[in-house]
């Protein structure tokens, strides 16, 4: 389902920042709808999360969890 | 397991700076201590708790705002804590989390720690769920360990511990005891009385030590006295025995039921200890190069131990005499030295074993010749009543240093 504007930043602001996306140097602050897809799935991997690319409740969940503040640097070649 | 950096040492130091509201002070330093032990058993790595000044690593709790920390915290619940990789050092707790122990309440301080230090230490974020090193918090776990990628993370960095080195020390089962400070005794004269014990000690130099204080042994005689806790920081004087090992680069100090260890002249940490595997109040110790062994006196006994495997020391002590012959019970030092010979010393003489370690001929001998008093006392040898210059003698005559002036000895801080 479509998210709400407030969870869409929420879910943007964890990806960005726990590394998960990469802020473009230039341009607008936009993130093409796969870039975010591409990131939720990396984050859905490192997570032992069914990897769909959606934000699903378990994903939900995940983000709601108290964690550590360093970022994770985990990428599709580190995963591999 | 992903690696961020390293420290190019593996002796490191941590501060302790403030504490939440929830726990108390002696309960946040065993659940921090707890943290750095989970890495030290894993790893050949020490961590040290300072109370004032510079640590390596330094360890905060502060909130959502911080005058040293740009990265504030959010509140309860989300960001817990975070860390610098190495060699930075600074780990940081958010004050506002319920930080607790031993239950499952709340945010185990133990545990977050733990993997902060990992961090600290050069550790990125595992992909294992069930890894310490997970970016999420798992909640508390009372039998926690760490996860076999943890280990591999931290061992790809700084090794393997030796687990023979465990064993010993787990073994000991000893007390951390307090250091002792008095006032010092009366400075013994070298040429005349007997030791308390004696060391080729680190940097193939012959250490002395009688009461309080401790010389070298030159060829131009002994060197001048030091009270032994300024050279050995912490160290008190009227010891029993010591040893110096060159497998170990440790030498061990022998008084009552307590033994202190040095690196060189520097105290290794968790020391001294209590020790009950052999009796107290020992006679005398040595190194054997031999075997590589330590072997240890009192009364007609002693026992081999080996510094780095387990061993059983419920089989001794063995009677001195089965394998040193001609040597006298409650000898009062020992040593192997640079020729490969054994000495003991006990009262004004010393005896010198051969390679079979059977007494030579000749001695014993007073122990003014081995102090290379012979220019300021004349010695008379006890067996043969032969005055005997100490320096005609063919044996310490390759005593290594010459120097009789202060430079014989380091400085504590050497």
């Amino acid at each position: 389902r479509a998210l709400g504007p407030t969870e869409k930043e929420a879910v943007l602001d964890y990806l960005l920042q726990y590394g998960y996306l990469q802020k473009p140097l230039e341009g607008a602050d936009d993130f093409r709808l796969e870039d975010i897809t591409e990131a939720l799935r990396t984050f859905q991997e490192a997570s032992g999360l069914p990897i769909s690319g959606q934000m699903d409740d378990a994903t939900r969940a995940r983000m709601k969890q108290p964690r550590c503040g360093l970022e994770d640097p985990f990428n599709q070649k580190s995963l591999k | 397991y992903l690696l961020l950096g390293h420290w190019r040492k593996k002796n490191l130091t941590f501060r302790i700076f403030n504490v939440p509201s929830t726990l108390s002070l002696p309960r946040v330093r065993a659940a921090l201590h707890q943290a750095f032990k989970y890495w030290s058993s894993v790893a050949p790595l020490t961590f040290r708790e300072v109370k004032a000044g510079w640590a390596d690593i330094r360890l905060s709790f502060h909130g959502r705002q911080s005058l040293y920390c740009s990265n504030t915290f959010d509140g309860p619940g989300k960001v817990l804590a975070h860390a610098d990789i190495p060699e930075l050092g600074s780990i940081h707790f958010d004050k506002d989390e319920l930080w607790t122990e031993g239950t499952y309440q709340g945010v185990n301080l133990r545990i977050i720690a733990a993997h902060e230090v990992g961090h600290a230490l050069g550790l990125g974020h595992s992909r294992y769920t069930q890894a310490l090193m997970a970016p999420v918090y798992a909640g508390y776990q009372p039998f926690f360990k760490l996860h076999p990628d943890d280990v591999a993370g931290i061992q790809a960095l700084y090794g393997k511990r030796s687990p023979e080195t465990r064993d010993e020390e787990e073994e000991t089962e000893m007390l951390t005891v307090s250091p002792v400070t008095a006032k010092p005794g009366p400075m013994p004269n070298p040429c005349s009385g007997e030791v308390d014990a004696m060391v080729l000690g680190p940097r193939g130099k012959t250490y002395a030590f009688k009461g309080d204080y401790v010389w070298t042994v030159t060829d131009s005689g002994p060197g001048p006295l030091f009270q032994i806790s300024a050279l050995w920081e912490g160290l008190p004087g009227n010891l029993d025995a010591a040893v110096y090992s060159p497998r170990t680069r440790r030498t061990h100090f022998f008084k009552g039921n307590k033994v202190w260890r040095y690196v060189d002249f520097k105290m290794s940490p968790g020391f001294p200890m209590k020790f009950n595997r052999v009796e107290p109040n020992l006679d005398a110790a040595l190194y054997w190069p031999v075997n590589q062994k330590v072997f240890l006196f009192k009364g007609s006994g002693y026992w081999q131990w080996d510094e780095l495997a387990r061993t059983d020391l419920s089989r001794y002590p063995k009677p001195i005499k089965e394998l040193f012959t001609g040597v006298p019970d409650r000898p009062s030092a020992a040593m192997s030295w640079q020729d490969g010979q054994v000495y003991f010393f006990k009262g004004k003489e010393y005896w010198r074993l051969n390679q079979q370690l059977r007494v030579a001929k000749g001695y014993p001998r007073n122990t003014t010749h081995w102090m290379h008093c012979g220019s300021q006392t004349p010695d008379t040898n006890s067996s043969t009543g032969d005055v005997t210059p100490s320096t005609t003698d063919t044996v310490l005559g390759t005593t290594p240093s010459t120097m009789g002036s202060t430079l014989d000895i380091p400085s504590a801080t050497d």
